[in-house]
C-alpha cells in the first residue's frame, strides 16, 4: 500500500519530482526542437510526379529548374527528348537509355525514402506527446505526494453527510457530502437517490466525484 | 438533517482514503506505464533507424550509378547538334510562355524577376542538358541534401532527449516498487552515457 506516503519520505518525495518534471520538459524540448527551425523542412518530392504545385513555385523562384517541370506542355520541347540520335551514335543512345533507368530507380528510391523519413518523424511526434503524458500523470502524483505531507492520516475526511429533496416538485432525496481530499478546501459531492448510503459502493462513488472535481480544480 | 454519528463519519474517511489511495497507486503505475510506452516507441525508432540506412545506402547507389551514365553521356560530342538547337530555339519561348501563365496563376508573387532570371537561364541552358533529363537529375539531387539534413536533425534532437530520458527512467521511482521501504534520496544520479533510448553502436552520422 501506498499509505502512507512516507516511504518517499515527505521532503525528498516533492523534491524527487521536482527534477522530474523539469527533465521531462527538457527532453521535449530537445525533442520537438527540430520542427520549430524554419531550416528543417522534408523535401518535397512530390515535385518527382509534378503534383506539388507549392514545391514548383519554390523551384521556380529558387532557380528556375522548376520551369522544366512544364517541358510536358511544349511540342518543341518535348520532341527535344525524343530526339534518336542512335543512327550516328548507337553507343550514345545506349548510354542514354542507361540513365534514364538509373534516373527512374533514383526517383522511386528517393520517394520511398522520403516517406520512411515520414514515418521516423512520427515516431518522435508519438514519443513527444508521450512524454506529454507522461507530465501530466507525474503532475498528479506529484500534487498528491505534495498534499500528503500534511499532519491527517486521512486522505480524505468526511465532515458532513446530509440528505434533502432535489426540488421542492421532485420527491426524490439526495445525498450531499462535504469532504476534503488531504488539504484541500471542502468538496461537497452530491450522490443521487439511486446510489444509497447503504451501497457499498456508496463511498467509492464520493471520492470518485471529489477526485474528479479536485483534479479539475487543480488544472 | 445532519445522518451520521462521528464514528461513521470516520468510517466513511477511511473507506473514502482506501480508494483514493488506489487512485493514487493506479497514477503511478500510470507513469511506469507511460515510460514502458516510450521506450516500445523507442525500439521501434531504432529498426525504423535501421531501415532508413539501408533505404539511404540504396537511393544513394541509385544516384552514383545515375551520375556516372550521366558523365558518360556529356563525355560524347554532342550528336544532332543541328536538330537539338532548331528544337531548342522554338522550346524556349514556349517554356518560357508556360511557365509564366502557371508563375502568375499559382505562385501569386512578383513574376517580374522571375521572367528576367527564367531568361537568362534558358540562354545559358543546352538542350543537352535537356535531353539528358538534367533538371530531373539536379531535382534528385537537392532532395538527396534535404533528407540528409532532416535526418540529422531529428537525430541530434533525439540524442539530446534520450540522454534526458535515459537520466530520469534511471531514478529508483521507475526502478523500485514504490512499497519498498527504502528511503528515496533527492534525484543525483551518477551521471551516465545515455544508452537507453540509444544503442552502444552509434550510428555514423
Amino acid at each position: 500500500s501506498l499509505l502512507p506516503f512516507s516511504h518517499y519520505g515527505p521532503l525528498s518525495f516533492h523534491n524527487m519530482f521536482q527534477p522530474f518534471f523539469e527533465m521531462i520538459h527538457q527532453a521535449q524540448q530537445a525533442m520537438d526542437a527540430p520542427f520549430h527551425s524554419s531550416a528543417f523542412q522534408f523535401p518535397d518530392t512530390d515535385f518527382l510526379r509534378g503534383d506539388d504545385d507549392r514545391a514548383v513555385c519554390k523551384e521556380i523562384r529558387h532557380n528556375s529548374t522548376g520551369c522544366l517541370k512544364m517541358k510536358g506542355q511544349c511540342d518543341k520541347c518535348q520532341e527535344i527528348l525524343s530526339v534518336d540520335c542512335s543512327t550516328n551514335n548507337p553507343a550514345q543512345a545506349h548510354l542514354r537509355q542507361e540513365l534514364n533507368d538509373s534516373l527512374l530507380v533514383a526517383e522511386r528510391l528517393t520517394q520511398h525514402y522520403n516517406e520512411l523519413l515520414q514515418s521516423y518523424q512520427r515516431k518522435m511526434f508519438n514519443t513527444s506527446s508521450l512524454l506529454e503524458q507522461l507530465n501530466e500523470q507525474f503532475n498528479w502524483v506529484s500534487q498528491l505526494a505534495n498534499l500528503t505531507q500534511g499532519e491527517d492520516q486521512y486522505y480524505l475526511r468526511v465532515s458532513t453527510v446530509t440528505t434533502h429533496s432535489s426540488d421542492s416538485d421532485t420527491p426524490s432525496r439526495v445525498t450531499e457530502v462535504v469532504v476534503k481530499l488531504f488539504d484541500s478546501d471542502p468538496i461537497t459531492v452530491v450522490i443521487p437517490e439511486e446510489v444509497s448510503r447503504d451501497n457499498p459502493k456508496f463511498m467509492d462513488t464520493v471520492a470518485e466525484k471529489a477526485l474528479q472535481e479536485y483534479r479539475r480544480k487543480t488544472r | 438533517e445532519q445522518l451520521v454519528s462521528d464514528n461513521e463519519l470516520e468510517e466513511m474517511s477511511t473507506q473514502g482514503s482506501k480508494y483514493i489511495n488506489k487512485e493514487i497507486q493506479n497514477a503511478v503505475q500510470g507513469v511506469k506505464q507511460i515510460k514502458t510506452l516510450i521506450e516500445k516507441t523507442n525500439a521501434e525508432r531504432k529498426s525504423l533507424l535501421n531501415v532508413l540506412e539501408e533505404a539511404k545506402k540504396k537511393k544513394e547507389d541509385a544516384l552514383d550509378e545515375t551520375r556516372d551514365s550521366e558523365m558518360k553521356l556529356k563525355a560524347y560530342p554532342e550528336v544532332c547538334n543541328e536538330t537539338m538547337m532548331a528544337l531548342w530555339e522554338e522550346c524556349k519561348p514556349c517554356l518560357k510562355q508556360t511557365c509564366m501563365k502557371f508563375y502568375a496563376r499559382v505562385c501569386r508573387s512578383g513574376s517580374g524577376l522571375v521572367g528576367r532570371q527564367l531568361e537568362e537561364f534558358l540562354n545559358q541552358s543546352s538542350p543537352f542538358y535537356f535531353w539528358m533529363n538534367g533538371d530531373r537529375i539536379d531535382s534528385l539531387l537537392e532532395s538527396d541534401r534535404q533528407q540528409s539534413h532532416v535526418l540529422d536533425a531529428m537525430q541530434d534532437s533525439f540524442t539530446r532527449a534520450s540522454s534526458i530520458m535515459d537520466t530520469l527512467f534511471q531514478d529508483r521511482f521507475f526502478t523500485h516498487e514504490p512499497q519498498d521501504t527504502h528511503f528515496f534520496p533527492p534525484l543525483g544520479f551518477p551521471h551516465r552515457r545515455s544508452h537507453f533510448l540509444y544503442p552502444k553502436s552509434r550510428l555514423v552520422r
